[in-house]
């Protein structure tokens, strides 16, 4: 373990976090008698979060922990693999099913086929893989699915008029910590032999490369102090 | 190393 992969980790926690903020805010928001002025506007706009990408990230994670009661690496890689599997799925739970969350997601918006995602990744993994087992084909497919996972939520921003801090927040954490993962197979190139793992290495620089719009805009926003938008 | 290469990354 090093500094990078840590601190990638974390931004990744962080961004799970604060969704789950945003979820938990949707949920409490609705609860009042009275719509509060946040709340007006939560219930009012659609959330941001495209249920899409959720779902694209659960089975992303489903694929990628297949060894999580078979191959034990640390307590703390498997407790993470159980926050990571456990928040995603409840995420596309409480949109799919919970009857407050729901209304605030705008499936009209949020169109992008993700099969047309799923598919090609997993034929990319049939051919292109380090070893053709079961597990590594479908942890191959992981790579290559969470590198394009985030298509269908960069869609629906540049589609949500105005994009709220917590949505703008969850994206720019979830690009950071694949940069920071960069960073950590650069580190680990250096300093252990053998550390070779180019499919990894391109779906990462891939996945960061999809955000580079996001994060011109994101720190634009924060540099001139106005809301994020994004061009459609 | 025989085993399958463990992936230890998340």
């Amino acid at each position: 373990m090093n500094i990078f992969r840590l601190a990638g980790d974390m931004t990744h926690l962080m961004s799970v976090l604060v969704l789950l903020l945003k979820i938990h805010t949707i949920k409490s928001c609705a609860g009042k008698s009275y719509p509060c002025s946040l709340c007006f506007i939560l219930l009012e706009s659609s959330s941001g979060i495209s249920l899409k990408t959720q779902e694209l990230y659960a089975l992303v994670f489903a694929t990628r922990y297949l060894d999580i009661f078979t191959d034990f690496i640390s307590v703390y890689n498997t407790i993470m693999k159980l926050i990571f599997l456990g928040s995603s799925f409840s995420i596309v739970w409480y949109i799919r099913r919970h009857k407050i969350v729901r209304r605030s997601y705008d499936k009209d918006q949020d169109t992008f086929r993700h099969f047309f995602l799923v598919l090609p990744c997993l034929l990319l993994a049939l051919i292109i893989n380090e070893k053709f087992t079961f597990k590594e084909v479908l942890w191959t497919f992981s790579l290559y699915l969470e590198a394009v996972a985030i298509l269908p939520q960069l869609i629906l921003l540049q589609r949500t008029r105005n994009i709220d801090n917590l949505t703008g927040q969850y994206v720019f954490l979830l690009g950071a910590y694949r940069a920071l993962y960069i960073l950590n197979w650069i580190y680990r190139y250096f300093t252990e032999p053998h550390y070779v793992h180019w499919i990894t290495w391109i779906s990462g620089l891939v996945q960061t490369l999809l955000y580079a719009d996001f994060f011109y805009y994101y720190f634009s926003s924060l540099k001139n102090n106005v809301k994020l938008k994004l061009p459609a | 190393p025989l085993t399958a290469e463990v992936h230890d990354e998340l």
